[in-house]
């Protein structure tokens, strides 16, 4: 029922004004909130499917995110969150390498991989640039971003890291 | 009157309180300049080096290198494009070489095999163009690229979105990163290509990726530029994860 909004918004945008972006502002407006809506949709099938790809389908509490606003450096999900789990989801049919920008808004993050022994990932903490922050509309107040290397990521397949608000020192005194 | 200044028939020199140099005409009134300083932040590590990069104050970009991808990145923002000149822009980013490239630039076709174009030309009519700039732009899906036969060098700029490209020099490709049109160019939409939000023009950010170097081997030079092309077009989906948990030994 989900994927439906998807399958019917995908049916209007092969009207050849959708393809080649010469439709009318009013028209371009509306394809894209058919567009968000479908998303939206989408994200419970996501939910579902990383439950069910983590083990974790049973568990009430877990609950997935999508961060569509990483172009202009902004996700409501990383900049709230002390402590949270990010993956990454590779759609090509073979494995890719890519690298994670995650907005937050403190200067100190670790990264943890989750794939193997849960080891410390190289990560950097680089500055999101002060007209990004000012763009109009944009709320967020995310100042830095965690940047850090994702290596092979299975052919639509996916890879979990975990990303807390501690310095690597402060983890380690803990566990 | 500003204690440091130089002056001559033509131009007064001075230095505002702020430090700035500023250059008037004496003989128009109406003419000033300023001429300043200013620096890019920088940022280096061991994941990514990355350079902030401010054109105007409403044109920057953020350009990246990473030790193990062979491409540069550039993270351009534009916008909110001014108006209030009365005039309309289309914003192109340019990137000059020394290829030389005898008129000849290749775009691709949908994301599929890459075109032939050569500039002021059209394959089948003689072709005497009315708008020069306009008449040599193609569209450009994923890539748009410039090759130097002889010293067997090519130049590809990748896009994460389809936008208009060409090569209007040889050694030069460009690709129209966003624009604010005042009036309607009279082919069919009827309304002038003037987005607003919150009361302003559009602020549009995305990437470029611009890979090249010596052609040693076609195939694998082709095949690494369809795999950044497909990583750029089809990036992989970040997802965020929240669950019950109050440790990082939970999480794990």
């Amino acid at each position: 029922e989900h994927l439906d909004h998807f399958r019917e918004a995908m049916g209007v945008m092969q009207h050849h004004d959708a393809v080649t972006g010469t439709e009318k502002q009013l028209v371009a407006n509306d394809y894209a909130r058919l567009l968000y809506k479908s998303m939206s949709h989408a994200g419970e099938m996501i939910s579902e499917a990383v439950g069910k790809w983590s083990g974790l389908a049973n568990e009430p509490s877990v609950k997935v995110f999508t961060c569509l606003e990483l172009n202009i450096s902004s996700c409501a999900f990383s900049e709230q969150n002390d402590m949270f789990i990010v993956v990454v989801y590779n759609p090509l049919s073979r494995p890719v390498s890519t690298y994670v920008r995650l907005p937050v808004k403190e200067n100190s993050y670790s990264v943890l991989s989750l794939n193997d022994d849960g080891l410390f990932q190289d990560m950097q903490m680089v500055p999101i640039p002060e007209r990004v922050q000012k763009i109009p509309g944009r709320l967020s107040n995310a100042v830095n971003e965690v940047v850090f290397r994702v290596e092979n990521i299975p052919a639509l397949g996916l890879k979990f890291y975990a990303v807390a608000k501690q310095s690597r020192e402060e983890i380690i005194e803990q566990s | 009157e500003p204690a440091e200044f130089i002056s001559s028939e033509l131009y007064n020199i001075s230095i505002n309180d702020d430090g700035n140099l500023i250059v008037r005409w004496n003989k128009q009134n109406n003419m000033n300049l300023v001429q300043s300083f200013h620096f890019y932040e920088g940022a280096e590590g061991p994941i990514v080096e990355e350079l902030h990069h401010t054109i105007n104050e409403w044109v920057s970009q953020v350009v990246r290198i990473y030790p193990e991808e062979e491409h540069i990145e550039f993270d351009w923002l534009v916008g909110p494009i001014p108006a209030k000149d009365k005039v309309g822009k289309e914003i192109v980013t340019r990137y000059s070489s020394n290829l030389k490239t005898d008129n000849v630039f290749y775009t691709d076709s949908n994301g599929r095999e890459m075109l032939k174009r050569v500039r002021n030309y059209r394959p089948t009519w003689d072709l005497e163009l009315k708008e020069p700039i306009s008449g040599n732009y193609y569209p450009v899906t994923s890539k748009i690229s410039i090759k130097d036969e002889e010293k067997q060098l090519k130049l590809s700029v990748l896009n994460d979105r389809a936008q208009g490209g060409s090569s209007l020099q040889d050694g030069a490709v460009e690709l129209m990163i966003h624009r604010r049109l005042l009036k309607d160019d009279a082919f069919g939409v009827n309304e002038a290509l003037n987005e607003t939000a919150f009361g302003e023009g559009l602020v549009a950010r995305g990437t470029h990726y611009l890979f090249g170097g010596k052609v040693k081997n076609v195939d694998k030079f082709v095949l690494k530029e369809k795999e950044l092309a497909l990583k750029l077009a089809l990036h992989p989906w970040i997802l965020g994860v929240s669950f019950d948990w109050n440790s990082i030994d939970n999480m794990r």
